[in-house]
């Protein structure tokens, strides 16, 4: 059980706020607009209405030892980066902030946020791949160039095998798992009988990007 | 090679449109405001200002044939319904839209929006569960209460064994893949041996939600 503050209760960090609350953790929300309080009281351990812009204001809500802070104010910058820099200070472990813009990020990291989120930038990137892969459900950076792809299958793909796919296209990617209805398998269980693909399936493949790409066109 | 409309070139709908051109395909950019359409003029395919709110603007467009189309106009709730309303009765194969609300969502799902998307709300979730989780450094929902979990081991896992985690917990998980540094280790080249685990190695994991609760404690 942890303790967290959320600052700014827009849709970002009421998400934030309740979905920890939920999760069983102690999490204080502070926000200078009283409906945004309100409207949490029920959902999260404590809501205060409250400005951040006020040095005060953070000193008083006597919050140095809790495990992280998430600044979730977006669009005024200065309440944003006054916050974060008071924060950081304060010793608190964990900072994370919204940022909206690169030069709004390159502040707050210099200030010393610990993680910096963009959430329009970050889904942007999403729906994008989405678009651009309509087989490719969903997808993990695993970093070092390495993915993790979950495509789910389409009438296309119904009957072939993957690994004929992957060896036709002389691609170096794994086949980690295949989800058909409610059963998952994981090699060495796989039998090519098996890797005979049914629309619908999801199935989890894991490679470099350039690998990946090799199959891209077959999907 | 694809053809897709954006409309509205906020950060959420230039990040589709400029990914989107990077990705190779051919991109119409929409926007009222004539400054975001000349700041996205060399990043993606075409740029053009007008209102989409007036019904004369997408027919001029002749876009019916485009394979998707995405309406990244959040605050606007009137125009964001309007274009949506329009791009479904031209018969777009794909129309995807952004929601700022749940009465939103309900509004553009009626109107038969084919994905809606919340990017507060998503990343928010995903904040939630990496401050809940220090550990889990990502995950994937792969739908059926399953899920892909990565971690990024620290200290505190260091020399121990994963096998040994899991059993302890009486855990019903699959180790799918080690990253360490440059290398991906996969079942069934794992051995008791190379499952050591070093502080910083990536690990995935994958199992019903209720089942990687339990090495949760451990994390
Ligand atoms: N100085 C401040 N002190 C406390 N709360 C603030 C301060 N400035 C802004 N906020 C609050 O931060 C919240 C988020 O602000 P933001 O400008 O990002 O709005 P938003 O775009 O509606 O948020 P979201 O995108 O998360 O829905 C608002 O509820 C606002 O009242
Ligand atoms: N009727 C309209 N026709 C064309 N473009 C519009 C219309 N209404 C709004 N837009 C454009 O949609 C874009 C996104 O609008 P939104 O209100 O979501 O702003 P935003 O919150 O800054 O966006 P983001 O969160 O993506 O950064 C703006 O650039 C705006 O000019």
């Amino acid at each position: 059980r942890q303790q967290f503050l959320v600052i700014g209760l827009g849709v970002f960090g009421e998400t934030i706020a309740t979905e920890l609350t939920r999760l069983g953790n102690e999490v204080l929300g502070v926000d200078r607009d009283e409906r945004q309080v309100d409207r949490l009281a029920e959902s999260i351990t404590h809501a205060v209405v409250a400005d951040v812009t006020d040095e005060r204001t953070l000193k008083e809500l006597n919050v140095e030892h809790y495990d992280a802070a998430v600044v979730a104010i977006g669009r005024d910058v200065e309440a944003s980066i006054l916050a974060t820099m008071q924060l950081c200070a304060m010793g608190i472990e964990e900072v994370w902030a919204k940022a909206l813009s690169p030069q709004h990020h390159r502040i707050l990291a210099k200030l010393g946020a610990n993680r910096i989120v963009h959430p329009e930038y970050e889904m942007g990137l999403r729906v994008a791949q989405a678009l651009n892969y309509p087989m490719v459900n969903n997808y993990m950076d695993l970093g070092n160039d390495e993915f993790l792809v979950e495509l789910i299958a389409t009438e296309r793909l119904d009957n072939r095998q993957m690994h004929e796919i992957i060896d036709g296209a002389g691609a170096d990617v794994n086949i980690l798992l295949l989800r058909r209805q409610d059963k998952c398998y994981q090699r060495p269980k796989f039998t090519p009988e098996d890797m005979v693909i049914a629309s619908g399936d999801h199935i989890i493949l894991q490679g470099k990007r350039s690998e990946l790409q090799k199959i891209a066109r077959e999907l």
